[in-house]
């Protein structure tokens, strides 16, 4: 079906700027001051975006315990330890993520492993 | 995922990208749409890194991901990277990572270090070939100066192949979806020659943001996993994004 209209089609033209009904709207910006400490950086961002960033962890969790029922124990209480086995700063950064969040540490862990996790 | 670098007559060089992300991660039957892709696009937020009060680098990133899938270092370099599938995949990376092999960079980690540190489009490239990673990918970087933008397809270990710009025989772009450049690709995942056909139409003499914004909203170029367009000029010194969708009917991939 990829090869027969509605599915795909001429090339478009007059689309910029967005507008219409493929645009959903424009990306905010933030400011990420790199001369804070890690822990404090992404603070105002993760404010912001606390509850659409709960929504997807918690689809996440569904999707991993229908697969794997003991996964996200694991992620819960044994990832955390591993931490510190991260390159300077990024851990530091997690933990500040997943405090401004308000989740887990270890399944911000796990948000941030996703692409690894996903590219088979 | 579909990026896209493409140099101008004038040797303006023009970088782009649609971000796909969420096949399989559960199917929104009553509005026809991926449950993940959806969830995704009020994360996605454009972020301004500075140093000293000044810009060190910007990116288009989800909240709560702190590794880099698109950025631009004003004045150096552009930088997109696109999902690279393999059995020897990053979920065994992973395994390796958390049972105490830590050779590997963690992808994100990678591509923020080089947008961080790099100082060159030289370095960036060098830095992306020859890092040991938990997963493959690719990546498609952007410089500073014409002719240089390339695709380096990645293993976990090495670089496996290396495709640069070469407006001398005619290549005024390289386009990168989910396959290796030189093969053919899934033959129900078909995107690379559809955009291929509107760069084509659009020809070098035209290439801007308008026209690339026009490929990258081209089904199935624009598909239901596409989250986000971003579009980045160095010589313009210019960084966009837009949260897309793809009304139905639409590909799911």
């Amino acid at each position: 079906a990829q090869d027969v209209p509605p599915y795909t089609e001429d090339c478009r033209s007059g689309t910029y700027p967005p507008s219409g009904p493929t645009f959903k709207g424009k990306v905010q910006w933030y400011t990420v001051n790199l001369d804070q400490p890690p822990y404090e950086r992404w603070q105002k961002l993760i404010s912001d975006k606390k509850a659409p960033l709960n929504e997807l962890i918690q689809h996440i969790k569904n999707l991993a315990k229908a697969i794997f029922p003991n996964l996200i124990d694991i992620v819960d209480n044994k990832l955390p330890f591993l931490i510190g086995k991260l390159p300077s700063p990024f851990g530091e950064e997690m933990k500040g993520v997943a405090d401004a969040a308000g989740l887990p540490l270890g399944e911000i862990m796990l948000f941030n492993i996703f692409y690894e996790v996903f590219s088979v | 995922c579909t990026s896209v670098v493409a140099q101008d007559t004038s040797g303006k060089l023009f970088h782009a990208r649609n971000l796909d992300f969420g096949l399989f991660l559960g199917w929104d039957v009553k509005n026809n749409s991926w449950i993940v892709s959806e969830l995704l696009k009020p994360l996605v937020v454009n972020v301004n890194f500075q140093r000293n009060n000044k810009t060190a680098f910007m990116s288009t990133s989800f909240a709560g991901y702190i590794g880099m899938l698109t950025g631009m270092k004003p004045g150096v370099l552009t930088l997109t990277m696109n999902e690279r599938f393999s059995l020897d995949g990053g979920y065994i990376g992973i395994l390796e990572w958390i049972l105490g092999k830590r050779h590997g960079v963690w992808m994100g980690f990678l591509t923020r270090s080089v947008l961080e540190n790099a100082t060159s489009y030289d370095e960036a490239k060098d830095l992306l070939s020859k890092t040991e990673m938990l997963a493959p990918a690719y990546f498609i970087l952007g410089g500073n100066k014409p002719g240089q933008a390339c695709v380096i397809t990645r293993s976990r270990t090495s670089s496996i192949n290396f495709w640069e710009l070469d407006t001398q025989k005619g290549e005024w772009y390289v386009l990168e979806t989910n396959y290796d450049h030189w093969k053919p690709p899934l033959v129900i995942d078909n995107r690379r020659d559809p955009a291929m056909k509107c760069m084509k139409t659009k020809g070098q003499k035209s290439i801007s943001f308008t026209t690339i914004y026009d490929v990258l909203s081209t089904k199935p170029v624009l598909n239901k996993l596409t989250t986000y367009t971003a579009m980045m000029s160095i010589s313009e010194n210019k960084f966009e994004a837009y949260l897309r969708d793809c009304p139905h009917p639409c590909m799911p991939w």
